[in-house]
């Protein structure tokens, strides 16, 4: 969906915790 | 206001005082209206303030800067974060010439409330699922940034890490992890790591070891169990 917002508070939020890390 | 207002005032002669309170109410705008809104700020609204920020950025040294300037140049940062935070304009910044050079050129350790900002964005943008390969792009411009600046390319990032600023020191963590877990060849990533701990990092990483944070706590697990599993794979 193009028009959805929120990407970047996402991303951040995926770095801060860790998530964005976790190996596939 | 409408983004075509704000485009106009931009494009206008402001100065220091009213670019700041036009950015701070551009930020406001651009976070809560609608897709469509910021869709129409657009391109061109994008283009005026990497211009702003450039112009700002060249003006850093001068005598006379009463800190205003810096204020407007996080402020662009806030406007930039709240701008990419949909599709349409994470694909303008990122198709932008100067878009990731002047992040990264933002990555001033003087400023540690901004540069926590901007090293923060950067390790989003380094993560991105795209074909392009941002991160190998912020990597670029990183190196770039210290061959014109004529110092080692991560020490901007040590000099953060060296702050007070917990938040400084969570973010330039988060930008490691980012550009090193996004490196696809073993033995770079050895090599960034390396590189990074001649510069100072092992010494950094005991003193966040002692900082009860979160934050930090995430952050140092993941360098650390990252560099023991590529050990391993070595």
């Amino acid at each position: 969906d193009g028009d959805e917002t929120g990407i970047m508070d996402g991303l951040l939020e995926a770095l801060q915790s860790g998530a964005a890390f976790r190996r596939k | 206001k409408s983004a075509i207002v704000y485009i106009q005032e931009l494009r206008g002669d402001l100065r220091d005082s009213q670019l700041l309170s036009c950015l701070e109410s551009l930020r406001v705008s651009l976070n809560n209206n609608p897709v469509s809104w910021v869709q129409t700020f657009g391109d061109e609204g994008l283009a005026l303030l990497l211009t702003f920020l450039r112009k700002l950025q060249d003006e850093k040294d001068e005598p006379g800067n009463n800190g205003i300037g810096v204020k407007c140049q996080h402020e662009i940062i806030r406007c930039l974060k709240a701008f990419m935070n949909n599709k349409h304009g994470l694909k303008a910044m990122l198709t932008s010439a100067e878009g990731i050079t002047l992040l990264v050129r933002a990555i001033n350790p003087k400023v540690s409330h901004m540069m926590a900002d901007v090293v923060k964005l950067l390790s989003a943008i380094c993560i991105l699922e795209h074909p392009d390969n941002p991160h190998e792009r912020v990597l670029e411009c990183i190196t770039e940034q210290g061959e014109e600046q004529d110092v080692e390319r991560f020490q901007p990032l040590m000099s953060g890490m060296n702050k007070n600023s917990i938040a400084l020191k969570a973010g330039c963590m988060q930008l490691i992890n980012a550009l090193i877990s996004r490196v696809e060849e073993l033995d770079f990533r050895i090599h960034l790591r390396s590189e990074l701990m001649r510069l100072g990092l092992r010494e950094q990483l005991k003193e966040v070891k002692s900082i009860e944070n979160e934050e930090l706590r995430v952050q140092l697990l993941v360098f650390e169990e990252q560099a023991e599993e590529d050990l391993d794979d070595l």
